[in-house]
């Protein structure tokens, strides 16, 4: 309850008109955004508890740790750039089922990524190059050059879906070649 | 060839000309035709006032006061497309400061719009306020078009008028801008289009069959509305860059529904979770 109070009150102090339009000072707004920020945390840390709660079986103690990537919007979360092997779970807010690709930036090393549903059986992956706008955005700080695609199927309602995304076998990642139009 | 086009049988597909690097025709699965279809980035220049009386205020963060006709960013931006099973991307790059990607996934019927746009060059000290335009000609719409109530009902927007009221409008621009939570449509007595914002935008429909929506602001003045400051927001040391989503749904006037799942999917997106492990793939399961 400590953990959400953190994001009530952020959003308690943002229902001033300023906050909801925009026209704070400027150092207003940053601290607007500070307060957010602390508050995404805080409520990180309940989420990851309830997470762990769905998805681990009774007596399972391995280490877990859930990390929801905040600035996938800028291409951007170190545990897909730096782990090699990791899992993703999508949780579905809906009370109906929904499909959607998913994007993971990750190192255009050029080694390839085989991606595997809940029942081990692999989907499909595609390489996608970060648009170069994006790669020279300041204030991004990542060394993802590419983009893994692939499709989540079904993700139930109210429920989650995890999939487990390890280096592959192939040796290249056969990154989608640019048909060069000008 | 000139000419190539993305998206998938069956769904909506774009036609790109190559010498231009901008989409030229829209196919929509139950569209009967292929109507011209354009999407450009265009800014106004921010009005400067003294603020002294109310007919001479500056464009500023709590007015949007535009001080010349949109112009346009480039006409001809480069581009690179990458195609594959999932998903074919283009790459446009229009100026340093503003690129878009466009993209077209496998099984889905709705063409991404992933725009990013600053840092707002300033050089010239003019205030400048960026939009995008997508135009779907030959769709006579009477001037009318639709912006959603905070995600709820569409409301009817007719250019220049009021539900209630005759306004003598003095800001031909602003005056025709409204509130889009999540979306922008205009339709005829055929077909229906739809910009679906993965924000808040102003937005507004200036000519028959086209959208317009406001992506991103700098102005070198203060309004004189109380904060005293211009809106020239920086992030680490230089002007702030934006960078958001819009999705374009559309087709006969019957698929209206569909597009409301399509607004839930996207505002109420799946959640991404990640982490990081040393199992097996058997020991995860």
């Amino acid at each position: 309850r400590g953990n959400l109070n953190v994001m009530r009150e952020a959003m308690g102090v943002m229902q001033h008109h300023d906050a909801i339009t925009g026209t704070e000072k400027q150092l207003v707004a940053f601290d607007y955004a500070r307060q957010l920020s602390i508050g995404f945390d805080e409520c990180g840390i309940v989420t990851e508890t309830a997470l762990k709660n769905l998805m681990v079986k009774p007596g399972f103690n391995a280490p877990l740790t859930i990390d929801s990537c905040l600035l996938l919007n800028i291409s951007q979360c170190e545990v897909s750039e730096t782990q090699s092997t990791f899992v993703v779970t999508l949780y579905n807010p809906l009370s109906r089922k929904v499909s959607r690709y998913v994007r993971l930036p990750v190192a255009g090393d050029g080694h390839a990524y085989s991606i595997r549903d809940p029942q081990g059986k692999p989907v499909t992956v595609q390489v996608v190059p970060v648009s170069e706008a994006v790669t020279k955005m300041p204030g991004r700080f990542s060394e993802a050059t590419v983009e893994l695609v692939f499709r989540a199927v079904d993700l139930p309602p109210l429920g989650f879906r995890s999939y487990y995304v390890s280096p592959s076998n192939i040796v290249t990642a056969p990154i989608t070649e640019p048909k060069r139009v000008t | 060839t000139r000419y190539f086009t993305i998206g998938n049988p069956g769904s909506m597909k774009l036609t790109i000309d190559r010498w231009t690097g901008l989409p030229t025709h829209l196919h929509g699965p139950d569209l009967s035709d292929t109507p011209n279809f354009q999407q450009s980035f265009c800014y106004y220049e921010s009005a400067v006032g003294n603020n002294e009386e109310s007919k001479n205020r500056s464009s500023g963060a709590y007015i949007f006061r535009p001080n010349s006709s949109c112009v346009m960013v480039n006409a001809q931006p480069t581009i690179k497309y990458y195609k594959g099973p999932l998903v074919e991307e283009v790459h446009q790059q229009f100026s340093s400061w503003v690129s878009q990607v466009i993209r077209a996934y496998r099984d889905e019927d709705h063409m991404e719009f992933n725009w990013m746009v600053g840092p707002i060059p300033i050089s010239d000290n003019l205030g400048k306020e960026l939009v995008t335009r997508y135009s779907v000609y030959q769709m006579a719409t009477n001037s009318t078009f639709y912006t959603d109530s905070n995600g709820r009902e569409m409301l009817k927007r007719v250019l220049n008028q009021r539900p209630t009221y005759m306004p003598q409008l003095q800001e031909p621009i602003a005056g025709n801008y409204y509130p889009v939570t999540t979306r922008i449509m205009l339709k005829d007595d055929k077909k229906h289009f739809s910009i679906i914002t993965d924000r808040a935008q102003g937005g507004t429909s200036l000519q028959d069959g086209e959208m317009e929506l406001m992506l991103h602001r700098r102005m070198l003045h203060d309004d004189a509305f109380g904060v005293d400051e211009a809106l020239n927001e920086q992030a680490f040391g230089r002007g702030l860059v934006a960078r958001g989503t819009h999705y374009l749904a559309g087709g006969s006037s019957d698929s209206l529904a569909a597009e409301r799942r399509l607004i839930q999917e996207r505002v109420l997106a799946a959640w991404t979770f990640f982490t990081p492990t040393t199992l097996s793939l058997a020991e995860w399961q």
